[in-house]
């Protein structure tokens, strides 16, 4: 038996709306400790991982582990009928076939409630091992997706080079090239604003833009997002949901011929 | 797509 009860029920839209153009089905497993979906694009370049804590959960009941396996559209189109207030309440049995999604208006004055079919989706599970990267820098999720998109009107790949001077961001195309650098700036009013880069070492890989791009979708989930880089490993793109849990995508290197 | 390796040789299966 699951019943999960999220008072920011729009936190889940916003997860859902980040994956689903990456990710067509995937499984969402619910323990004990939370919800947790993990999953590779459908070219297996990138991989999702996601967790919601228990914790998060106003009431978080799950008797056993389970995974449920759905088609991120169908939920997708779910979660599009809540309110952006609304509370979202999920119940499912342990060998049930559906998903059920509540949902509340604050004033509880309007209740509605939809059934979502679950289906059997094979997945390989990876370890992600902890890593200790040569630079991390936490900027402003707003200021990601911009570079995101600018560049991409440019070039289809990226170099990110993180060093003492900030992290620059190089890509080139027919057009001509393009480079943004993002320094340091802990100084800003807002703290929304501020940057902040810890480099233990200069780092450069180089990296499929339409990935990264795609990765913004998850930009109002958090005020910051933080890339984590190390060299010849994968990048970490890391969203906060708030302090309920994460959003995190992991992106291959592209390898110079 | 040319140059790009998957995620999955990155981390273990578990």
């Amino acid at each position: 038996m699951l019943e999960a009860r999220l008072v920011q029920g729009s936190m889940l839209r916003k997860v859902v709306d980040a994956v689903k153009d990456l990710v067509s089905d995937a499984n969402i497993d619910v323990s004990s400790s939370g919800f947790s979906l993990q999953a590779m694009d459908t070219s297996h370049v990138s991989l999702i991982a996601m967790h919601l804590r228990a914790d998060a959960f106003e009431h978080f009941r799950c008797d056993r582990p389970m995974s449920m396996g759905m088609s991120l559209a169908n939920l997708a189109k779910v979660l599009k009928c809540a309110g952006s207030d609304d509370i979202v309440t999920l119940k499912a049995n342990d060998d049930g076939d559906t998903v059920t999604f509540m949902f509340e208006s604050p004033k509880e004055d309007r209740v509605s409630d939809f059934e979502l079919k679950l289906m059997d989706i094979d997945s390989e599970h990876l370890g992600i091992p902890d890593t200790d990267y040569c630079a991390t820098v936490t900027m402003p999720a707003g200021e990601y997706a911009r570079i995101c998109k600018d560049l991409s009107s440019i070039g289809d790949t990226v170099v990110i080079s993180a060093t003492k001077d900030g992290v620059k961001f190089t890509t080139s195309g027919d057009v001509g090239t393009a480079n943004v650098t993002v320094r340091q700036n802990t100084t800003a009013d807002k703290k929304e604003d501020q940057t902040i880069i810890d480099l233990k070492e200069p780092v450069a890989l180089t990296f499929a833009l339409r990935y990264l791009t795609s990765f913004a979708k998850a930009t109002p989930l958090a005020t910051h997002v933080t890339l984590s880089m190390t060299r010849e490993l994968p990048v970490m793109v890391e969203y906060a949901i708030q302090d309920m849990g994460h959003l995190r995508f992991y992106l291959a290197p592209k390898i110079e011929d | 797509p040319e140059g790009q390796t998957s995620i999955s040789q990155y981390f273990a299966k578990s």
